[in-house]
């Protein structure tokens, strides 16, 4: 199973990901 | 007893030694060039003809029957190994299940939709976007030209991903599907994929504080989404059964969508007791709406009047199998 996010934000938005990284529910996935 | 253990021992062959490394060696380059070819081009796809049969299987019926099967209670004295073997196997880890006794479970399926301990997720705080489940990250990134990439290099539809826009959220002035859902020119869209492994805590959680303000259920195919098959079937989250549910948080548009798969094939949404997935019967192509929002002429229960409010790290829903 798969979960998509899809959504508006500010331009300056960035990930602080990794393709293919394992994460938990509840860790922060970007910021402003 | 020299001279007799010396006869028996294999006479040095040049040639066969040569041929084998040889092989080896350019099977090996063989290899790299492979590698770098598809480094260069992408990753091969399936053609429409290899899409087209592997959607003839019955994939819902399948999914259905597992499902089934694995509703069936265990008698307790089965109910340890069964899960001991699919701990191993996916490497589950119990210490972080709320109820560790194996003998608890009465189900494969309840063991699936087990809770985790309360401390075991804290949410961050600092980000205003955090994880929504338990997982690996496909891809993310700027949506583009109202394509989405699934895997680096293969994008699908934003159209087809989400469904055609509703008249309310429809402006005309705009000239493309992703500028329709921006609420500002200022704003981009993006995009995050979670994969959840067998192995994984099936639920999912709100990644923020919005508010939903509808749900569109399509019925579909229900194909694996492992990442070696999101690599191969172009499309496949277009393709397969999924539930988006669509609102707004403090940047605009916001939007989460629980795809399913051939063993998880339904999807539960604690709010929303309506929704069934993973049924018999569907039309092609067909999808179901359901607004939370009243408008002028339905007259819609209390909490659901201005939508559904969610706060980050409040379950949502989760997968079950079958």
């Amino acid at each position: 199973s798969t979960i998509v996010l899809l959504f508006e934000a500010p331009r300056d938005f960035s990930f602080s990901l990794q393709p293919g990284q394992r994460i938990r529910m509840g860790e922060g996935l970007g910021s402003l | 007893s020299l001279s007799t253990g010396s006869r028996m021992l294999p006479r040095p062959r040049p040639f066969p030694l040569l041929v084998v490394t040889g092989g080896c060696y350019l099977g090996y380059q063989q290899y790299k060039r492979r590698g770098h070819r598809d480094e260069e081009t992408g990753p091969h796809l399936a053609t429409p003809t290899q899409v087209a049969l592997y959607r003839t299987f019955p994939t819902r019926l399948v999914s259905r029957a597992w499902g089934r099967l694995n509703g069936l209670d265990l008698p307790t004295w089965l109910r340890k190994p069964i899960y001991s073997l699919y701990i191993w196997t996916f490497g589950v880890n119990m210490q972080e299940a709320a109820v560790e006794d194996l003998h608890h479970y009465k189900n494969l399926g309840e063991f699936f939709r087990r809770r985790l301990k309360p401390a075991v997720r804290p949410v961050c705080a600092a980000s205003c976007l955090t994880s929504p489940a338990d997982g690996k990250i496909l891809h993310f990134g700027r949506v583009k030209n109202s394509e989405v990439e699934q895997v680096k290099g293969i994008t699908y539809s934003l159209e087809n991903f989400l469904g055609p826009q509703t008249s309310r959220s429809k402006d005309l002035s705009s000239s493309s599907f992703q500028e329709d859902l921006l609420s500002s020119p200022d704003n981009d869209l993006f995009h995050v994929v979670v994969y959840l492994a067998p192995g994984d805590y099936h639920c999912f959680h709100s990644p923020t504080n919005w508010t939903v303000e509808m749900r569109r259920h399509f019925p579909g195919a229900l194909m694996s989404v492992n990442p070696g098959v999101a690599r191969w079937v172009k499309e496949l989250f277009c393709l397969n059964e999924r539930v988006v549910l669509r609102g707004q948080w403090q940047h605009g548009f916001f939007s989460l969508t629980a795809v399913g798969a051939t063993n998880v094939g339904s999807i539960r949404v604690y709010f929303d007791q309506e929704l069934q997935t993973n049924t018999p019967r569907y039309n092609k192509g067909s999808f179901h709406d359901r607004s939370y929002v009243a408008t002028d002429n339905q007259v819609k229960s209390a909490p659901e009047e201005g939508g559904v409010s969610l706060h980050k790290g409040e379950p949502v829903g989760e997968f079950n199998l079958g």
